[in-house]
């Protein structure tokens, strides 16, 4: 903190100062360097999700609380060293899985995909990822620093959450700015809300590396590597999903599983 | 109550002792950290190291420290590092050699390959439970993403989402081919 920071001899009731536009809803950025923000050392950020938006995954530098003002959807985070314990292989309904016998039908790419069936059991899930939760109206929900989070709105009207970001947190071990990383997406707009930097737009994590590292590092082709760079891609960072979210997820609470209905008969 | 405490902490630990390595591939070399599990007295400073010993072409795959800035130190050999910031921009793309420190903010990702026959490195990291989170690997961000976030994120096919997130199955240490400098970003 710079001296004399908090003193404050007015306070006032102060609006987002910048609005960052997407496919699928805005984030709304309260400028940090408010006199009465600085002074308690936080940024806060509103996010607005449109009905079948999903926020890309991003991470920041700092710890952050949030709430859940409106609506209801889905929460990822994806937390270091944690295991995939959400498994499933029937997630999607057969019509899909049919998509994938056409695959086989492909000769090269059937072969392909018994191969990777050949990597170990572990490939024959549908999918495995880390927890998902339910989200709803009045949640609160915790991020320490570091921790790749993405929402999903599946309901039908916006999902509102607010966050405070700790900026004088000892977890922040980067400056007093709110710095997220963005994992996918990108930001055309840039991080307009700090001051200095000449505003680019600001794009994804893995924009910064040559194509041929990342097509090394993930053992992918190098055309897909460049996909992950999203650099062609103007969506921002909340994009609308087409189709079917077909996440593993748990029952809704108050809602009882399939199977145990089955037993009631 | 000093003596059984301050005085008789221990303050010393050798990190040059492969045999105590947490990461260990044998074609490819080991890393070791030192945490407030492993020293203690670490708690107090908010302190922890790593050190690193890989051969020729082992690559660490791109990770983020999660909660530290890390001060990357080489005592032997060269490498090639790539870091990337908050705004996805290149910030280092070049190589370290024997002698020469490198400071890795908190967040911004880094990639380093040995390119001489041995490289090795200590890294003092600003948290006693220094966390890492890599961008590839079976215990990386892709492992813990669900496939729909990223072929939506990205706009692949689910088969392309499938092979990024599950081809790479080692977890820190990779074996890497190929020219190991690709000229500035784009």
């Amino acid at each position: 903190q710079f001296p004399n920071e908090c003193q404050l001899d007015q306070l006032n009731a102060i609006e987002p100062s910048h609005v960052l536009k997407a496919e699928a809803g805005r984030i709304e950025v309260w400028d940090h360097h408010a006199p009465q923000l600085r002074c308690s050392g936080v940024s806060f950020v509103r996010y607005v999700i449109e009905s079948k938006g999903l926020y890309l995954p991003s991470f920041l530098n700092t710890a952050k609380l949030s709430f859940v003002a409106k609506g209801r959807g889905l929460m990822g985070r994806v937390i270091p060293g944690c295991a995939e314990t959400f498994q499933d292989s029937s997630v999607f309904q057969p019509g899909q899985q049919g998509q994938g016998q056409q695959g086989r039908g492909q000769q090269g790419q059937g072969q392909e995909q018994e191969q990777e069936q050949g990597q170990g059991q572990r490939q024959s899930f549908r999918d495995m990822h880390q927890k998902v939760e339910h989200i709803r109206s009045g949640d609160t929900i915790a991020t320490p620093t570091g921790v790749a989070q993405w929402f999903y709105n599946d309901g039908n009207q916006p999902l509102v959450i607010v966050s405070v970001l700790d900026l004088a947190n000892h977890q922040n071990q980067l400056d007093r700015n709110p710095r997220p990383f963005y994992l996918a997406g990108n930001n055309p707009q840039g991080q307009v809300w700090l001051q200095g930097r000449q505003q680019q737009p600001q794009n994804n994590i893995f924009n910064g590396f040559p194509p041929e590292v990342i097509a090394q590092a993930l053992k992918i082709n190098v055309q897909t590597a460049q996909q992950l760079q999203n650099q062609q891609d103007n969506r921002g960072n909340i994009v609308f999903v087409k189709g079917e979210f077909g996440v593993i997820r748990p029952p809704l609470r108050g809602q009882r599983p399939q199977e145990e209905e089955a037993v009631g008969n | 109550g000093l003596e059984e405490t301050i005085c008789s902490a221990r303050s010393t630990d050798n990190l040059d002792d492969p045999s105590n390595a947490d990461v260990y591939k044998p074609q490819l070399g080991y890393i070791s950290t030192l945490n407030s599990y492993d020293l203690p007295i670490l708690r107090f400073l908010r302190l922890s190291a790593l050190r690193g010993s890989i051969r020729q072409n082992a690559m660490v795959l791109p990770q983020w420290n999660a909660n530290a800035n890390a001060i990357l130190y080489v005592t032997d050999g060269e490498a090639q590092v790539q870091v990337v910031n908050d705004n996805g921009e290149r910030v280092f793309d070049g190589q370290v050699s024997q002698g020469q420190l490198l400071a890795i903010p908190q967040g911004f990702a880094v990639v380093k390959r040995a390119t001489s026959d041995q490289f090795r490195w200590v890294e003092f990291k600003t948290n006693a439970n220094a966390q890492i989170n890599t961008l590839a690997g079976r215990t990386s961000i892709m492992a813990g993403l669900p496939l729909e976030v990223i072929s939506n994120g990205y706009q692949i096919s689910p088969q392309e989402a499938r092979k990024v997130k599950f081809n790479t199955l080692e977890t820190t240490l990779t074996h890497a081919s190929g020219p190991a400098s690709y000229g500035r970003p784009r």
